[in-house]
């Protein structure tokens, strides 16, 4: 069963970070320790958390000047920790090119931080947010990470770019890391209403029957208002559409891995 | 009054291709000719104006593999081409690190183009379609436009997003072209019964009274469907409230710069 899954998409504002945030605090909830690791400049998963910025964070852990353990920060959610991102990781892509195992970077400090754990806090889920692109800061959430979860909207140009992510990942299985597959497409932003996600939808569950969770995130304005305050959905609006579906997905997950 | 427009905006999905093929498509409606540049690997400009792909492209041409002349396209709007992207795009983001004046190969492209056009068809305006990132593409379209329409989500990490946005705007113009700055903030996908977008519209006009656009695009998922059909939504369904919104946005650009 992955425990590292990379929430990645090419494709912009498809909720990957949204993702990353409610299922982390879902998964935190039912089955803590969990990490959850930024990798975007835009740092929209850590302040989603209200984690300030300022002090190390995965950029400096990433090119060796310092520990991912003094980097680690706390939130809102007992049983989640949160590997926070700084705008200077846009700066991280550049001199990572430069870098002995420059696509392994994350996958070492994951390695080296779970050996070192005399704590015995071994991570149950480490959840990784990607930026929209498929540079060397994604490749780093592919190589670390044991499973993709991609989110997309049920909408034209979301379709397209699921071939090109889905070819990235076959290409990193080849190259870097065999374990990588995709454990599934998360439909997000879904408006029942309108016929073209419908139809989306519909080809989506046609082509990849398997791939496809069953569970569907609705278009729920709590989700994004709760990010303003810090918090969570699931925090902020428990019984909101948008926090019971991303519960409904942690179950589905927990129970398809034998977790619960 | 500017001319050439970098569609600009780190964020993802908020509406940056749907605004540059929607505003290319009503301004060469009203003052053709009209050049869309799609500097997004994703090449959703490109598809959406139903361009296929193949031959040169963007990539071609900002390596100095292939003249502009032979890489533009057109498309089912009449007075519109197109200098389409492909997926190498994304290489080309690395292979351009190592170019000279790197930074300015799209610049000194529109420059050549303008200049070797004895066909007298010089460009009343360049739209340039950026994708989710500031990294050496975008650099090219910021360094290339001498204005930047930045389309926005009524929401928090995009506000969030607007000052990094900002700076890297005032950077540009201080080290690379001092004649850039941004022309206006497009609010998009504006959903005008939820309070969040209405709170995040206020505080916007609030902050920057002259940057906020009066326009503003409502959330209509004709604009979704259009891509769908290769066609703009002005042309798919002229009447929506999407195409309408996109007419008035240029009615506005025009009659401010003189043009009507
Ligand atoms: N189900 C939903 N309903 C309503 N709004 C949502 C939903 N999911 C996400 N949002 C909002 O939509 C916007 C985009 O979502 P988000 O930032 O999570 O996407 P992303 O894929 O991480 O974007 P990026 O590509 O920029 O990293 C945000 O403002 C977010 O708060
Ligand atoms: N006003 C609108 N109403 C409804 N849907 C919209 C609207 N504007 C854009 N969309 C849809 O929302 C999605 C995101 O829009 P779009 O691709 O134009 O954003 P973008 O900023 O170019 O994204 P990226 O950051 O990935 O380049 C697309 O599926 C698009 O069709
Ligand atoms: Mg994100
Ligand atoms: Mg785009």
């Amino acid at each position: 069963a992955p425990r590292r899954f990379a929430i990645a998409n090419q494709k912009g504002g498809v909720g990957k970070t949204t993702t990353a945030i409610n299922l982390a605090t879902a998964l935190a909830a039912q089955s803590p320790p969990v990490l959850l690791v930024d990798m975007d400049p835009q740092a929209n998963a850590t302040t989603g958390l209200g984690v300030s910025p300022g002090g190390a964070a995965v950029y400096e852990v990433l090119l060796g000047l310092a520990d991912a353990r003094d980097a680690v920060r706390s939130c809102e959610v007992p049983g989640l920790q949160v590997l926070p991102a700084g705008a200077d990781l846009a700066a991280a892509e550049l001199e990572l090119a430069e870098v002995e195992r420059r696509a392994h970077r994350l996958h070492d400090v994951l390695a080296e931080f779970a050996s070192a754990d005399e704590g015995g806090a071994r991570w149950s889920y480490v959840l990784i947010d990607c930026p929209p692109a498929l540079g060397l800061l994604t490749l780093n959430a592919l190589v670390a990470a044991d499973a993709v979860l991609a989110p997309m909207q049920a909408e034209y140009f979301a379709l397209e770019g699921l071939s090109r992510l889905m070819k990235t990942v076959a290409s990193v299985r080849e190259r870097f890391n065999s374990a990588l597959r995709i454990d599934g497409i998360l439909l997000t932003m879904v408006d029942r209403r309108n016929r073209l996600s419908e139809q989306v939808i519909e080809d989506l569950r046609a082509h990849f029957p398997r791939l496809v969770y069953p569970t569907v995130i609705p278009r729920n304005v709590r989700l994004a208002e709760a990010p303003s305050h810090g918090l969570p959905a699931l925090l902020y609006d428990t019984n909101c559409a948008g926090s019971r579906a991303y519960i409904a997905l942690t179950r589905h997950l927990l129970a398809r891995d034998g977790g619960l």
